[in-house]
């Protein structure tokens, strides 16, 4: 069981948190104490393709996790092509090597390094979304399923948090923009249906990460953040929708999203391949 | 009584919001429904260079300000000249006003238009600087008093922010950006001295803003944002550095802001002039 996650975002949004807090695993070194990179305004800063692998267990399911991460995104004073590019090539080198593989005699060890689900932050500023923002989700699309999240959502009122999600989604619906909609199936009995439509209608999720165990006033421990003005639970679905991302990914879509990824976005990269 | 202040920073960290604040005035209308718009990505989005003018009264001191602000500073994928010039051509404009003033006949009536302040405003990302920050800071630090803020700072936890001035103050102090720092004088008493010390060492001041007034649990009736899980209160110095910039800017050292204008920054860029 592999499942191949791409994240993607300006520096600073909480990605690597995050991700942490999604597999519960230390996959990132947060910065304890972080360094200064003294940028070099002379040289632009170059999008490097990391990827970072690890065993989970979900369910009792052992599953091969690449999470595919793109420092250097959004970093430059000038962002053109600089900044979308490597990444849609990323993309495109994992469909070559899949297309390789099936292309041989033995089949039975195809490995699937395609991207499955691309994960984007979207900085929370309470407005629409910034022309970067738009111009990387029109480049990756219909390459992969595309799920945007509202990165530290916790700087965000309970009605800002609406005020955004609406803001964009009307920016994504404007520009034709496809995100990936989790399904409902016939056979699905009523209470998945609801359950599936509650998570489909928080998308954009606003998330927050935390990996840091603290103490709530009433004596329970919490994965969550803490502020002198409170304490926001990042496993509390009135604080922030970040279980509804971690079922979306990894409970209730994972085969979904691999699914979709080899019938849908796959098929049309290898057609538009071979007829070139 | 005037005083003329620049806002600069990326669309969405709470300038408007901040002023508003600042202020305790509605200088500038928040968005109760804010509006998409639609970014045209072939259109590179210009930078506005907007003033608003307003009465304030300040220890029973009536005040002309002035704020200026420039939207679409950063909107843009490539942001390379297009976000600072129109900036400092602002800033050199209003040098240049003054300058033809001065060399008047009748020099009674001189308008002092120039910017005694600039307050520059930092994402709160928790790391250092981005590149345009510094290319930013170093195309102005030499024209005006440079005031960096740490936008929306309820966002990072109390050790996040001391982390953040620190690695800010680092790349500051290694890119050479010269700020503004508040000045002690001889005849400053002992209590004034280590008040102005406090002050400088909160630079750059983690803000927050807000014109909403909520009610405490405790009873209390205060400007702040309401989160499911606590209320943030602006003026609570335990909460933010709000108050330590509004003491700076408006209460404590706005003559010496006006005098470093005129007499530093001024006189540089008269000099320069006068030199070509
Ligand atoms: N307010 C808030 N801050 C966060 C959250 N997640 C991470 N952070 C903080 O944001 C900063 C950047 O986080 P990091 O994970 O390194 O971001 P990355 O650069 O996108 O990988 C750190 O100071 C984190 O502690 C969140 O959900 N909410
Ligand atoms: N967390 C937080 N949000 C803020 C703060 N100030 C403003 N906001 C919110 O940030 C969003 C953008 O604020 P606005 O003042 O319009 O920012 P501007 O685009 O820089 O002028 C709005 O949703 C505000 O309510 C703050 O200090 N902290």
């Amino acid at each position: 069981f592999s499942f191949n996650l791409m994240v993607v975002g300006a520096k600073g949004l909480g990605k690597s948190t995050l991700i942490n807090t999604l597999f519960n695993k230390e996959l990132y070194k947060l910065d304890t104490v972080p360094k200064v990179n003294y940028p070099d305004l002379e040289q632009p800063v170059d999008v490097k393709i990391d990827t970072v692998s690890a065993e989970i267990e979900e369910n009792n399911v052992k599953l091969n996790l690449t999470v595919i991460d793109c420092p250097g995104f959004g970093e430059n004073i000038d962002n053109t092509d600089v900044s979308w590019k490597p990444v849609v090539d990323e993309i495109n080198h994992r469909f070559d090597q899949y297309l390789e593989q099936e292309t041989k005699v033995n089949r039975s060890t195809i490995v699937d390094n395609r991207v499955h689900a691309l994960l984007y932050f979207i900085e929370p500023t309470g407005h629409s979304l910034k022309p970067l923002d738009i111009e990387f989700m029109k480049q990756v699309h219909e390459k992969v399923n595309l799920i945007p999240v509202i990165a530290r959502s916790d700087t965000l009122t309970e009605k800002e948090v609406k005020q955004s999600k609406q803001l964009i989604l009307d920016d994504i619906k404007n520009q034709g923009i496809t995100l990936f909609n989790p399904p409902i199936y016939d056979n699905d009995d009523d209470e998945t249906v609801s359950a599936t439509n509650e998570m489909a209608e928080k998308i954009p999720f606003a998330v927050v990460g935390s990996t840091n165990y603290i103490q709530t006033p009433d004596g329970r421990t919490v994965r969550g953040r803490s502020y002198p003005w409170g304490i926001i639970e990042v496993d509390n679905e009135e604080d922030c929708d970040f279980i509804k991302l971690r079922q979306l990914l990894i409970r209730n879509f994972m085969e979904e999203l691999k699914e979709t990824t080899a019938k849908v976005s796959y098929e049309k990269y290898r057609t538009g391949k071979l007829l070139k």
